[in-house]
């Protein structure tokens, strides 16, 4: 049941959309973050054949069922947490690269990941001066166990404060701010870590980037019936 | 024959600075391409900085110990010429008819100017998009291909005012660019504004069609009993034909060793 083939007639040069029926799961076993249980990971394999040619492209990757949910509390101001319906006490750490000259390895990662989870540490924040970062970091995320909060490139000091206000509208070119947006969330959505997307650091992006990274990061509406069910 | 799949490109690479190299990137992807490291080229970092490119090969300090950043020009005294370089690599592959290869960058900071095999392609700015292009009509089947990639800063390095401060200038807020390398209340100004191919380079090999960006996502009824996975690919079919396909998709989990459960 976990296994589906489909047959596809794609014309010459075409670039299509195309969405797999449903693949039911009974009491999957859930992904979990440090401290709450098991990094629980499913090897998703996608292939596509073509006749008369054989194996044209392959994709695979780990994922993680999980349902992660936050909301700002009335009463004290706060964030609340909650994956797999349970509430989570965050124990998070402030994170800017792994290295100033970028020689970001996997080896490095996988050590730097570790140790936030042996602190038991169970998020991670991305501050928005620093790095989109990459999927070798997620992917590590993924298997200890760390939430990611991940911000995009603002921020209050270099991005509409100080005296004269700086860069008070934010990078010049804001189509260019929004198609690098675009292509990271795709490279990174997949990953069960990435808890949650923030448009900058102690700072609101200008209004058309907020509210097109607002649209972007919207639940499709099907989910949306889905999940009130 | 190329399998079908992807080859991280993070080995052989030669880096120099533009300013001392005289020759074209046509020029450098045909007649004259470099034999080696010597008195211009370098052993370069791919993926890093050019400032790690600079420190592997001890024409800089390691900024990160003592005062050794001292040391090392800011982009804003050097000009955005001092850190901008060329780098170059090889690579070899053999397709087979009906196969496609493209060439990937998954970050680039700044902006870059690619040539394979004598061809040129601009790769526009941002630091955080991805680069994919079809090279499949320029390969060389028979000899290694030459690859050469100019790299530029951002545009707005800026400069760091005497006193610091976060972010030093913010002109580097003007870019689409981490910020922090202007310097911060953590970290001293990084001086190439962390110029480079600063993600993984590739090449991958596909048949006639090609599967892009599958996004995955889960949907959960009844407590968790009944759990649903939806998923989206965007396919590309880069042949002439119409293409008839047999698209699978399965979800395994791993038990023991190599052994999945279907």
């Amino acid at each position: 049941e976990h296994l589906q083939t489909q047959n596809l007639s794609l014309p010459a040069g075409a670039h299509v959309h195309y969405t797999f029926s449903e693949i039911f799961f009974y009491k999957p076993k859930l992904w979990w973050p440090n401290g709450m249980g098991k990094q629980y990971l499913y090897n998703v394999e996608i292939t596509i054949e073509v006749r008369g040619f054989g194996e044209s492209d392959l994709w695979s990757q780990p994922f993680g069922f999980r349902k992660i949910e936050n909301h700002i509390d009335s009463a004290t101001g706060g964030r609340l947490f909650k994956v797999n319906g349970e509430p989570i006490f965050i124990r998070g750490g402030n994170w800017i690269l792994s290295d100033g000259l970028l020689r970001l390895s996997k080896k490095r990662y996988q050590a730097d990941i570790k140790f936030h989870a042996d602190m038991n540490f169970n998020m991670i924040r991305c501050w928005g001066g620093g790095l989109a970062e990459r999927p070798d970091f997620y992917h590590y995320c993924d298997m200890y166990g760390i939430l990611v909060w991940q911000e995009f490139w603002i921020t209050g000091d270099v991005d509409g404060r100080g005296d004269p206000i700086s860069n008070p509208d934010g990078p010049l070119d804001h189509d260019l701010f929004l198609l690098c947006a675009r292509d990271t969330i795709k490279l990174l959505r997949n990953h069960p870590s990435l808890a949650l997307w923030v448009g900058g650091n102690e700072q609101v992006p200008p209004e058309d980037v907020n509210s097109a990274l607002k649209t972007y990061l919207k639940l499709h509406p099907y989910f949306e019936n889905l999940n009130s069910d | 024959m190329a399998e079908i799949g992807k080859v991280v490109l993070d080995k052989g690479w030669l880096a120099a600075r533009s300013t001392e190299i005289e020759l074209t990137g046509v020029q450098l992807t045909t007649t004259n391409p470099p034999s080696g490291p010597d008195s211009t080229w370098m052993e370069a970092v791919v993926p890093g900085t050019v400032l790690a490119t600079l420190v592997k090969n001890k024409v800089v300090p390691d900024p990160f110990y003592g005062l050794g950043n001292e040391a090392i020009i800011d982009i804003a005294d050097s000009g955005r010429e001092h850190y901008t370089l060329w780098f170059f690599t090889t690579f070899e592959c053999n397709l087979l008819n009906n196969q496609h290869i493209d060439l990937n960058f998954r970050a680039i900071n700044y902006s870059a100017e690619v040539y394979l095999n004598g061809h040129k392609k601009i790769l526009p700015k941002g630091m955080f998009r991805r680069h994919s292009i079809d090279v499949t009509s320029i390969l060389l089947h028979d000899r290694p291909n030459l690859l050469a990639v100019l790299v530029h800063p951002p545009d707005h390095p800026g400069r760091i005012p005497p006193e610091g401060g976060q972010g030093g200038d913010h002109e580097i807020g003007k870019d689409v660019a981490a910020q922090y390398v202007e310097g911060w209340d953590w970290i001293a100004p990084i001086r190439d504004r962390n110029t480079g191919i600063w993600d993984e380079v590739s090449i991958s090999v596909t048949g006639p069609v090609k599967i892009v960006d599958p996004h995955l996502v889960s949907s959960f009824f009844d407590n968790y009993k009944r759990v649903y996975l939806h998923t989206t690919i965007e396919l590309v079919n880069k042949s002439a034909i119409v293409a008839e396909c047999f698209l699978n998709i399965q979800v395994a989990t791993e038990v023991e060793g190599n052994t999945c459960l279907v």
